[in-house]
C-alpha cells in the first residue's frame, strides 16, 4: 500500500521534526518504485512522478502534520485527472452501420470482447453483427460462432478467404440486413508484423470504423506503450479496452497506454463470461496502480 | 554502447533501465545492479564491457537449471500444462506434439479445457496438424473426468507421450485454483503416479504479475518448469528471473511465433543475448 510506503517512511524521518526537501525526494522514489512495481513504463513513472513533485512541493507539505496521506492524495488526484480527461463512452456513426474493429496483440481477449460488447450493445437495445475476420488461428471462426449463439447473433464468416474483403462484405451485410453496429474481431498480431498490420489497415479501409479499440492485456509489462503506439500510428487508436482485470494485477500498462497513444481507456473486462463488461471509472484504476 | 565505453555513473543508469525496460523488475534489477558495482568496486572495472560481459554470464549461468527437457523415460509420459488466460498452452501443446511425432512417437492430446468455447475444436486442429491422437469430452462437461478419461486411454493405447491441455485461470480465482488441483489428483489416479511434467505457460509479455502467477500455481500443483510463449514480440521476459528465483525452476521452452515448428528448447544464451536489443 503506497500511502503505509509513504508513513512508515515519513515516520522515520519527522522523527526528527519537519520534513525537508530532500525527504520528499525520498517519497517521490518510493512513488516511482511503487509505478514500476506496478508495471507502468519507466518514461510514465518519471513524467508522473515530475507531475507529483511540482504539485507536492507547491502545497505545504513541508508544514504538514499527515504528510504522507498529502502526497498520496496528490497522487491520486493527478492519476484520476490524468486518465479521467477522456470520453470514455463508444461513439456511433449517426448512419448506420456502425462499425467497431478490435485490435491486438496474440490472446489480450479481443473474440471475448467482441462478444461481450455485442450483448451489452443488445442490452442496450442495439444490435450487432459479428465479423470473423480472424482467418489464421484454429477454430477462431468456430470461437466467434459459439459465442454468437450464446447470446442469439450473428456471425459473419467466409472461412479462410480474404479477411479485408469478408470485412468489407460483412459491413454490407449489415446494411442489407438492417443491423445497426457491426463488430469486427480480428486476429491477434505482433505490431512489428508489417504484414499483418498492414492487412488490419486494409480492413479499416474498407469498413472505415468509428471505433477501433485496442484490447489490451491488463498484465501487460513494459512494453505496453510501444505495442499500442504501434498499433496506434498504423491504424489510429480511438479507445482501449483493458482485459482481465479480475486478477490482481495492478494494471500499470494502461497508464502507459493512455499516456503514450492519448486514446481513452473505454470498457474493462472483468472475466470470461460474456457479462463480465465494466464501464471504466478513472477513480477505481488510480487506486489501484498506486497499490 | 561499446565495450570500451567507461563505467561510469550515465553507464550504470542507463544498465538500470535497460533492466527495467526488460521487464526484470526494480528489485530484482536492484538486486542485479548492487551485485554488479560492488564486484566492480572489488576487481577495479574501467569499462562498460566488464560489466555487461559479467551480467551475462551471472544471468545464464542462473537460469541453466537441470530438468528443463521432456524426457520419455517413463511409458506413457504425462506432461501436464497450465497457466492464466491467453498465454499460449494449446498453441505450444500442438508444437510439443509436432517435435515428438516427428520423432516417430505416439502422442495423445488431452482436451481438459471443457469451459472455453472451441477450446477443444482449437485443439483437434492441433493434434490434425501434429499427427497426435485426441480425447475430447462434452463442452462444459467436467475436465477432471476429460482427464482422467484421456490419460485412461492413452495407457489403454500404449501411447509414448500425453499432454493435458487445461482451460487458462487467473491464480486468484480460488475455484478455478481448486479445480486444478482436483485435475492434478486425478491426473496421479489414472496414472498411479505423479505427472512427469508441469510446465506453466507464460507469456512474455507479462510484466510482473507473472511472478504471482508462477507462486501460486506452484502451490496448487508442483511446477516442474516454464514455457515463454511469444518471444519473438518486443517483449523481452524479463520477468523470468524473478520467477526462477522464486520457484527455482527451469525454463522448459520458449515460443517464438504462431507456427508449429516455432518452438525451441530454451537456451540461456540466446535468452540473455537478446535481453538488451
Ligand atoms: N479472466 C478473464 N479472462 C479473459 C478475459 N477476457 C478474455 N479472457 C480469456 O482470455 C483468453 C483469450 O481470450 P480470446 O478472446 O481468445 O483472446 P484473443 O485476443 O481473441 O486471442 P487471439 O485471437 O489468439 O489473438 C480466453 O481464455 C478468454 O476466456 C477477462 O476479462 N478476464
Ligand atoms: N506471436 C506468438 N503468438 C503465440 C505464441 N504462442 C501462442 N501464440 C498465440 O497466442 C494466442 C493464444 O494462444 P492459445 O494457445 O489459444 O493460448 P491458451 O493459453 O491456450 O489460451 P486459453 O486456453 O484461452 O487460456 C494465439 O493467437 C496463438 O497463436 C508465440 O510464441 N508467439
Ligand atoms: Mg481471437
Ligand atoms: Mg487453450
Amino acid at each position: 500500500q503506497l500511502s503505509d510506503r509513504l508513513g512508515a517512511l515519513f515516520s522515520r524521518l519527522t522523527g526528527r521534526g519537519r520534513l525537508s526537501e530532500s525527504d520528499v525526494t525520498e517519497a517521490l522514489r518510493e512513488i516511482r518504485v511503487a509505478l514500476l512495481e506496478a508495471d507502468v513504463s519507466l518514461s510514465s513513472a518519471k513524467s508522473f512522478v515530475a507531475r507529483v513533485k511540482e504539485r507536492a512541493l507547491g502545497a505545504d507539505i513541508l508544514e504538514s502534520l499527515t504528510p504522507a496521506q498529502t502526497i498520496v492524495s496528490i497522487c491520486h488526484e493527478e492519476l484520476v485527472a490524468l486518465l479521467g480527461g477522456a470520453e470514455a463512452r463508444l461513439q456511433f456513426s449517426d448512419a448506420p452501420p456502425s462499425v467497431i474493429l478490435l485490435v491486438g496483440l496474440q490472446g489480450s481477449g479481443k473474440t471475448t470482447h467482441a462478444g461481450k460488447i455485442a450483448l451489452r450493445l443488445k442490452e442496450q437495445g442495439r444490435r450487432s453483427l459479428l465479423v470473423a475476420a480472424d482467418i489464421y488461428r484454429p477454430a477462431a471462426i468456430a470461437q466467434l460462432q459459439r459465442l454468437g449463439e450464446q447470446i442469439d447473433l450473428p456471425v459473419f464468416e467466409r472461412g479462410t478467404a480474404d479477411p479485408v474483403e469478408t470485412a468489407r462484405l460483412g459491413v454490407a451485410e449489415a446494411k442489407r440486413l438492417g443491423i445497426s453496429t457491426v463488430i469486427i474481431d480480428t486476429a491477434g498480431r505482433l505490431q512489428i508484423d508489417d504484414a499483418l498490420m498492414t492487412e488490419l489497415e486494409r480492413i479499416r479501409a474498407v469498413t472505415k470504423p468509428h471505433e477501433v479499440l485496442f484490447v489490451a492485456d491488463a498484465m501487460t509489462g513494459q512494453e505496453a506503450a510501444n505495442v499500442a503506439d504501434g498499433f496506434h500510428r498504423r491504424l489510429g487508436i480511438t479507445g482501449i479496452v483493458l482485459t482481465k482485470m479480475d486478477g490482481d494485477t495492478r494494471g500499470g500498462a494502461a497508464l502507459s497506454i493512455f499516456e503514450r497513444t492519448g486514446a481513452p481507456i473505454k470498457l474493462i473486462g472483468v472475466g470470461e463470461k460474456l457479462s463480465a463488461l465494466e464501464a471504466f471509472y478513472p477513480d477505481r484504476l488510480a487506486s489501484r496502480i498506486l497499490g | 554502447g561499446g565495450s570500451e565505453r567507461p563505467l561510469d555513473a550515465e553507464f550504470w543508469e542507463e544498465f538500470e533501465e535497460a533492466l527495467l525496460a526488460a521487464d526484470l523488475g526494480v528489485g530484482t534489477s536492484e538486486r542485479i545492479l548492487e551485485g554488479l558495482k560492488t564486484v566492480a568496486r572489488q576487481e577495479g572495472w574501467r569499462s562498460a564491457g566488464q560489466a555487461v560481459e559479467r551480467f551475462r554470464r551471472d544471468v545464464e549461468r542462473f537460469l541453466d537449471l537441470p530438468g528443463a527437457p521432456i524426457l520419455l523415460d517413463r511409458k506413457p509420459t504425462v506432461v501436464l500444462v497450465v497457466g492464466v488466460n491467453g498465454t499460449g498452452k494449446t498453441t505450444s501443446i500442438g508444437k510439443l506434439a509436432a517435435r515428438y511425432t516427428a520423432q516417430g512417437k505416439s502422442v495423445l492430446l488431452v482436451a481438459g479445457d471443457t469451459f472455453r468455447a472451441a477450446a477443444a475444436d482449437q485443439l483437434a486442429i492441433w493434434a490434425e496438424r501434429s499427427g497426435s491422437q485426441i480425447v475430447r469430452g462434452p463442452e462444459n462437461g467436467d475436465p477432471a473426468a476429460v482427464v482422467f478419461d484421456g490419460i485412461t486411454a492413452g495407457i489403454a493405447r500404449g501411447v509414448d507421450l500425453i499432454f493435458v491441455d487445461t482451460a487458462g485461470r487467473l491464480q486468484t480465482k480460488n475455484n478455478l485454483m481448486e479445480e486444478l488441483k482436483k485435475i492434478r489428483r486425478v491426473t496421479e489416479r489414472a496414472l498411479g503416479r505423479a505427472p512427469d511434467r508441469t510446465l506453466l505457460v507464460v507469456d512474455a509479455t507479462t510484466g510482473q504479475n507473472a511472478i504471482s502467477q508462477a507462486m501460486l500455481f506452484n502451490e496448487v500443483t508442483p511446477l516442474d518448469g516454464l514455457i515463454v510463449t511469444k518471444l519473438d514480440s518486443t517483449a523481452k521476459g524479463g520477468v523470468v528471473l524473478g520467477i526462477v528465483e522464486r520457484i527455482e525452476r527451469p525454463i522448459s521452452y520458449v515460443g517464438l511465433g504462431e507456427a508449429i515448428d516455432q518452438l525451441e528448447p530454451f537456451d540461456a544464451r540466446e535468452f540473455v543475448a537478446t535481453l538488451f536489443d
